[in-house]
Order: structure tokens, then sequence, then C-alpha cells
């Protein structure tokens, strides 16, 4: 007979790391460098603040021999962290500050715990957190992960003044890591960040001891993202029942009109005689069959306003010109922000680029670059629903490009939720509405690009003559 | 400043229930459909009973009007569950019975709960579940799952007589599905289903009425798959631990011949010289250096066996053969069974068939089913190793097949762990030992239909004269 057994989730993603990006030491590198970056840029962008971020991967032993054990150091001015959540924060899985509405890199609660509990099972090693959230102590942790239980184990927790009044967090800890392959991927992720986020300090110190400098194009930073409400049209009954739980309204009119974004006085009582509930209904007197009913009502209800997408903090398509133009330093360049739309209720902007000749390889095929909330999306492009929008759904030569025309193509998508199809966050989900958004702003840029193409095209035939 | 939060696994997977393959009503029904199905076979196959499943979706409200709710049940005649067992099956997240070294359809312990969760989302419904083990006894209960605990709330629980000694288990619960835009890969995969599992009797009753019924072509079943122990290739840090946790070996000698598969006299004691570590060691007395030393060492000695195979249950050659045929009537079938071949101290065996002509679509590109661990894949197949291997690697030209040519190819894996590259198992990850089985396989029976077409070839160019 069958033996039953329950498992948390660190026993999970221990067991199904791959599906979480720590596949293989050249892998695995690559992910714990992305995670703990991507934790350090939330932590700046956030606030306001102006990242300073310094990585170092050094050797365990030499000489190197990849694959090796090497220890990875990163620090960060961010907001730091309070005393109390540090162990769980970088020892419990499932654990964080990014379950809101709101548009951040990090999302599942699990990418930093990655990189430590990955480190531990191929090293035996603790990892050291050192934070302070800028006030007079700083506080320093080492620890390990009890993976079946799920908790962290402190081994060792100091408190130290901090005169400067220093904030920011350290993290250090050893892994196995294949350098020599993960390499090239990790020093394009480096410099397809410092496109993207061009007013952070980032510095990167590699086995060999090699610098990597990639200094702040600009000070200025766009307007931190913001926490939203839900929209209605993101409501299921799980979701409901849970507002419903924590409201303090008595008034359904109420209920809505402070829970949902967006849903004033009008547009509450037109829905709720949409819905066919007394507006004067205390909330937490519903029944389930009125549940149902408001979650059906909602999702059929045309009177919503559309998300609201001030939350969200684009690139800009002068950021996104001036990335491309240092990147490729194309003959020609069209950028293009699409206004805000929305799925499930989670809004989104997609921007995107088009750069044509200069640096842009001649061969191979279109050049895509893709960014999901200022992060690079690296791997599995051909899954992606950009390289799909790109590739098998833009007609190309309707703009006079062909098959040699050196092309690269941009896409950022930025929401309060990205749509990502694995844990890894590498490639995103082809959602009707997202499609919808890439192929229009692609054809917008594309219509620049082939007036372009066809004056350059005249005037090289006027040359001839 | 920030506030941090804890979620359970089921509140993230209820967050993230696309990338559970959840994503909106009519991938949701197909989802419910396969998760529930892959659970009836395994509670079937693992016991050697041959499979009586039998599914219905029926409608909740007429006229159909989908997205609409529809009520699911399955019914089987597997080993079913122990009443104390019963509400954490179902509504307990990252529990089951599928946590073991065993080649199962079932691995994560999430699939059911997947499917009850978003009924339960999408209709406040409850699941209710009857279930007997074949004793005098059966069991029905009726639960709800509290998401944000990951707990079953059990609202109704009765016993009931069972003189007939039936055993096996039923499954009941509304959700909301797109059934009209489902039904096609729905009713594929089930035929997939038959294809692979020719000893299942499987009964389908749609939404509206009509009975699918596909009988069994055998009452000869394989070998049920044997649970099996690890081997050291599959060895890191934490399981080593785990392992040294609950040992009676007194001796590292003994620790690793009991611990491990094939692991004799000879080769614990050539191992552990080459370890370093004294064969007489108590495993429990292991410093954390020398638990460091025997895994850096497992990786790089070379004197184990491969991983045993026999564990595993292939399709074998005339079932496929058996299949093929059934499915697509060809011209000319080719299968082959790869050796048993290992990843990560996983064993694995790719079984793959070619067939050209018949039914086979004359366009389109190569016609491509996938099949891992007996399950169908319908969904992202250009993401999948099989995708990748089959249309860009294979020189099909060399083989005499051109674009036209009517071709299909049959892959299936199966092992104690399928690398799928989702929780959604949806397509499998790019592991190069499993990419080279796969083109190897690939090539063997594309030989034959090398050898087949220049005959045809040659007969027609006779015919002509
Ligand atoms: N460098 C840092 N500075 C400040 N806070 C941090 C830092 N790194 C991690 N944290 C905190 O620890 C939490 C957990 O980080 P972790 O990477 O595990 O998950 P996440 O970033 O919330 O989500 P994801 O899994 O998508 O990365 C974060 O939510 C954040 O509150
Ligand atoms: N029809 C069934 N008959 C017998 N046991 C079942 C049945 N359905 C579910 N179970 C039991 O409930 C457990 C949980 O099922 P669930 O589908 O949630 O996870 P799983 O099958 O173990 O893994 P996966 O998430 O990969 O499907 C199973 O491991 C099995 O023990
Ligand atoms: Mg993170
Ligand atoms: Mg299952």
């Amino acid at each position: 007979s069958e033996t039953f057994q329950e498992i948390s989730p660190a026993d999970f993603f221990y067991r199904n790391r791959d599906i979480a990006g720590f596949t293989n030491p050249s892998r695995a590198i690559y992910s714990t460098i992305r995670e703990l970056v991507e934790n350090s840029l939330d932590a700046c962008e956030i606030n306001g603040i102006l990242p300073e971020i310094y990585i170092r991967i050094s050797p365990e032993k030499e000489p190197i021999s990849d694959p090796s054990i090497y220890k990875i150091r990163i620090e960060d001015n961010g907001i730091g962290l309070p005393s109390n959540v540090i162990p769980s924060a970088f020892g419990q899985v499932l654990f964080g500050s990014k379950y809101k509405l709101r548009q951040t890199r990090g999302t599942f609660g699990l990418g930093g715990k990655m990189a430590i509990l990955y480190g531990q099972i191929t090293t035996h090693g603790q990892a050291k957190i050192i934070s302070s959230i800028g006030d007079s102590k700083s506080y320093e942790y080492t620890l390990t992960m009890d993976i079946q239980k799920n908790r962290p184990i402190v081994i060792k927790n100091k408190t130290h003044g901090n005169k400067s009044r220093w904030h920011g967090t350290i993290v250090e800890f050893t892994t196995e890591g294949d350098y020599s392959r993960a390499m090239a991927k990790i020093l394009d992720y480096l410099k397809q960040t410092a496109i993207v986020v061009p007013y952070a300090n980032l510095t990167f110190v590699d086995p060999r001891g090699r610098f990597y400098k990639f200094d702040r194009a600009t000070t200025l930073m766009p307007k931190p993202p913001t926490e939203t409400t839900p929209h209605p049209h993101g409501i299921d009954i799980e979701t409901l029942k849970r507002i419903i739980d924590v409201t303090n309204s008595r008034t359904m009119k109420d209920f809505m009109k402070r829970h949902f974004q967006r849903v004033g006085e009008s547009t509450a009582r037109k829905f709720l005689e949409f819905a066919d509930i007394s507006y004067k209904r205390k909330p937490k007197n519903l029944t389930q069959e009125e549940i149902v009913k408001f979650v059906n009502a909602v999702k059929n209800y045309e009177g919503f306003l559309s998300p609201d997408a001030t939350c969200l903090s684009p690139l800009g398509k002068e950021l996104l010109n001036t990335g491309i133009k240092k990147e490729l330093n194309p003959e020609f360049i069209a950028v293009h922000q699409r206004r805000a739309a929305a799925y499930s209720g989670y809004p989104f902007i997609v921007e995107v680029g088009v750069a044509y000749g200069g640096d842009v390889p001649k061969s191979g095929g279109i050049l895509l670059y893709r960014f999901a909330n200022r992060i690079p999306l690296l791997f599995d492009e051909a899954s992606d629903i950009s390289y799909k929008v790109t590739n098998d759904m833009m007609n190309w030569r309707h703009y006079r490009v062909v098959p040699d025309t050196p092309l690269a193509v941009f896409v950022h998508i930025c929401s309060t939720k990205i749509p990502y199809k694995t844990v890894g966050k590498e490639f995103i989900a082809d959602r009707p509405e997202v499609e919808h958004e890439v192929i229009n702003a692609l054809r917008e840029v594309a219509r620049h690009l082939s007036l372009f193409l066809s004056k350059k095209h005249h005037m090289e035939r006027e040359k001839k003559r």
C-alpha cells in the first residue's frame, strides 16, 4: 500500500530546482547572480535610492577548474532589512515583501533563497547577511536553511554600531558554479541591466580579479512604481472572500469604493444594480450565492474604467533610445510606448525599439532583446511571446526588411504582474492581450523603419546615377 | 518601509496558477481532466489493476454558453485511499504518495489540488471524494481548501458499507470551464492516452451527453514500475545528510551498500578508498568536511555501475507499433527503444517511432507526438526538447525526407524523474543526455525509413517505364 508524505515548499523547490533555474553549475551561477542583483535593484528603486551595487565572484581554490567552488558577495545601498525579518527573508521559502500589487522584479518570495539553497547543497556552507535600514545599528546573521522544515537556522547573530548611518545589504555565501561556461551570459545580463537601469552604478569583479564597471549614465531616476488596489476584473471568489474578511466597510457601496481602484460613487451604484445586490448590504453578510453572483457580474460588467497604470514605471522613450544607441550605435532607431493595457485586471505597458545598421549583426536573424520589469531575459527565447510576435507574426517584408537586413528589436513589458511562464522568470506566456500590444507596438516602429529604408534605398539609387 | 509576509504553498500556486496550467477557463478544464485522469491511471497501474476510468463533464446550467459552470466527475477502479489521508490528498498542496524514486505520472503533490482549487475559486463549490481500498468500508468526504493555511476543511464525512468490496476513487466538483474551446485538446488527450495505455477502458461523457468509449485493445499490462534506491550520481549534500539521519548502518561500507543502488562490497570499498574515507567510519560521525569530500568524490568516481533501469516500465516496441498503426494506419512504421541511459543519477529510456504515409497529413511539417511516463504532452511543443531534436537537429534530407513527405514522429520518455521544465508538465527541458538519446533513437528509425523510401522510389520509377 502507498505511503503518504507532505513536503515543505523549500523541499519542493529543492527537489525541483531546475524549474527555478538552478539546473546545473553553469546555469545556477547565472541564476544566483541575477536573483541577487534583482533583489538589490528592487531594494534601491522602490525607495528612490540611486543604486550602487558591487558583485564579486572569487574562487575558493586555485587553480580554478570549472565547475568549481566560488564565494559570492553582493553589496547594495538599498533600503536594507529590519533585524527581525532577516532570517526569514533569506532562509524561508515563500517569504518576502513583494506579495503586493506593485511593479517589482521580485514576485515569488523564492529567488534569494534558491541561490542560498543551491550554495548550501553544493558546498555545505553558511550564508552571511549584513544589513541596516540606515539607523544606528547594523545586523549580521550567519545562517543555513532547514530545507525539510523550511526554516532558517541562525548560527550566529551580531549587532554592530552604524555611525555612518549606512543603509543597504550585504549577502555572502559559497556555491558550486561553472563560471567559464556562464561568463558570457552573466556579463550580458549586467550589460543589458545597465541599458535599462542607466542610473545604477554596477561593479562586477570576476574570479580572475577582472573589474567590470558599468557607470551610471544619468542621475535621473524614473518615479518609483507604487502599490495599487485590485481592479474588479482581477477578482475571483477567493480574493473577494479575503477582502470581505478584512474590510471595515458597512455597505457594499462603500466596499466597492474602498477596495477597488477607480470605482467611485456612481460606478459602485451602477455596478451593484447590474449585479442585483443591494448597495446597502453589509459585505460580511453576503451569502455564498451573492458572492458567486458578485464575481460573475464583475466579469461581465463593462462599465469599469480600465486598470490604472499610473502605478507603473515604464522606461520611457528617451531612456530606451539612449540605451539602444549606447548598445548598438545604429544608423537608425525608432522607439514607441503603447498606452497602458490590461490582462485579467493587471495593468501593463509595452515599450519597443527597433535598431538598424551600425553594430547590429548582419546575419543570424533579428537580434531580440527582451525585458520585463527592467529585468533582461536571456534564456528560452524561442518560447517567449516576444519571439513569436517578432519572428512568426510580424510581416517584416511589408516594411522593406529582408533576411539580411541588420535588425535588432527591443521589447520591454512592465506590469504589476508579469505573466511569466516559469518560476525561473525566463520567458513570458502568450496572453492574447500582451500579444496584441507587442505586435501593434512593433508595427508602429516598423512603419518608421520602412520610411527610413525607402529613403536610404532611394538615396543609394541616386548615388549610382 | 516594507511589510513582510509568508504565504502557504496553496496560496503560492493560487496566485501563480497559470504556471501550473490553470491560466483561463479553456486551459483550466483541460488541465483539470488531465490531472484527474493521470491520478486514476497511476492508482491502477502502480497496483497492476486493469484501469476502468469513467469521466463525465456535465453542464450546471442550460443552455451552455462557454465559459460556463460544469460538474466534473471521474471514477476509477484503482487502489483507493485510506480514510485518514483523503482530506490531505485532495485538500493540501504538496501532499501525496509520489515523492519517491519511481516512474509515476504524478510527481509534485499538486495536480489534483489545483483542479479542486480552480473549481473552488470559480464556483464556490465543494469537492466530493468517495474512496475505498476494497475492504468492508468506503469513505465519503465533502471538503473545501483553506488556501491561505493550505489545509483541507472537511464539511461532511460519511462511512458507507462496501459489500461488493469495490476499490477505487470517485472525485466530483464544479468548475468554470470553456469546454467548446478545450474540447479538441481534451479528446486528443484521451485518444493519445488510449494509444499508450491500450489496456485501459476509458469512457468520457461530454456536456452534450455524447459518449466517447476507448475500449481496451489488450488485457496485457506491462510490469508496473517499481521504487528504486538513489544512485550515487544523484547525491548532493542535502540528500546525503538526510540518508545519514535515517540510517542504521554502523559503517560507511554498509551505508554505501544499503542506501545506494548497485553498490556491492567491492564497489563500496574501492569508492571509499578513492574518497579517502575509512570504510569502518560511522556514518553519523562524519564531519562537515567528510560530507563535502564524499559528495565531491561521488561526482568524480567512475567505477559505479550505471543507474538501474529495471525499475522502469517502457511501452515496448510492440505496444508502440500497435498504437501508431491504430492512430495513423501508415504505409510504413519503424520503432526503436534505446538502451537505458541516465541523467543526474536518474535512469531513463527513450522510445521512438516514425510513421510514413497512410493518414499522416501531407503538409504542415512533421507531426510530432510527445509522451512522458505515458502522459501525452499536447502544449508548448516548440519549447520541448523533442521538437528541437526533430525539427532543428535531425538532418531528414539525409534520409530522403523532403518538406512534403507525410511524416509523423512519436517520442516516449520514461524515467524515475522526468525533467519537466514547468509545474504544468507540458514540455521537457533540454538535458544533454536526453537530447543525445532522442537524436540517436530518431536516426535509427530514420535509417529504416530511408531504406523504405528508396525502395518505394525505385519501384515507382520501375512502374513509369
Ligand atoms: N538586497 C536586499 N535588500 C533588501 N531586501 C532584500 C534584499 N534581498 C532580499 N530582500 C528581501 O527578502 C525578500 C525575499 O527575497 P527573495 O529573492 O527570496 O524573494 P522576492 O525577491 O520577494 O521574490 P522572487 O522570488 O521573485 O525574487 C524580498 O522580498 C525582500 O524583502
Ligand atoms: N484517483 C486516485 N486514486 C488513488 N489515489 C489518488 C487518486 N487521486 C489522487 N490520489 C492520491 O492523492 C495524492 C495527491 O494527488 P495530486 O494529483 O495532488 O499529486 P500527485 O499526483 O502526487 O502529483 P502531481 O502534482 O504531479 O499530480 C496522490 O499522490 C495519490 O496518492
Ligand atoms: Mg528576489
Ligand atoms: Mg496527480
